[in-house]
């Protein structure tokens, strides 16, 4: 049972991107020391799959966060 | 062009501005 996804089941949608909006956001500087706060917002405004995806898979991160600098330099 | 006000920056320990409709 993974706890965060446990954490998460009561809380309301608003609730919940916050939580996982805060467990990412220290993540991200690692892979991109800028635009943390842009790049949390934007892997936090999807459905929830996704930050919980880079949450459960570090791995994924550094690829999700390219995918959305990417973006967001378009 | 358009304006680029998305994706909303998330702030900790800030309510995050993001998806307000639901």
């Amino acid at each position: 049972q993974d706890p965060l996804t446990t954490t998460l089941a009561p809380a309301s949608p608003q609730e919940q991107k916050q939580m996982l909006g805060e467990q990412l956001f220290p993540l991200i500087p690692a892979v991109h020391p800028t635009l943390t706060g842009k790049i949390t917002g934007m892997l936090t405004d999807t459905d929830n799959s996704e930050p919980l995806c880079v949450l459960e898979t570090p791995v994924s991160l550094a690829s999700k966060a390219d995918e959305a600098v990417t973006a967001l330099q378009e | 062009g358009s304006s680029i006000s998305w994706p909303p920056e998330f702030h900790p320990g800030v309510p995050w501005k993001g998806l307000q409709n639901i």
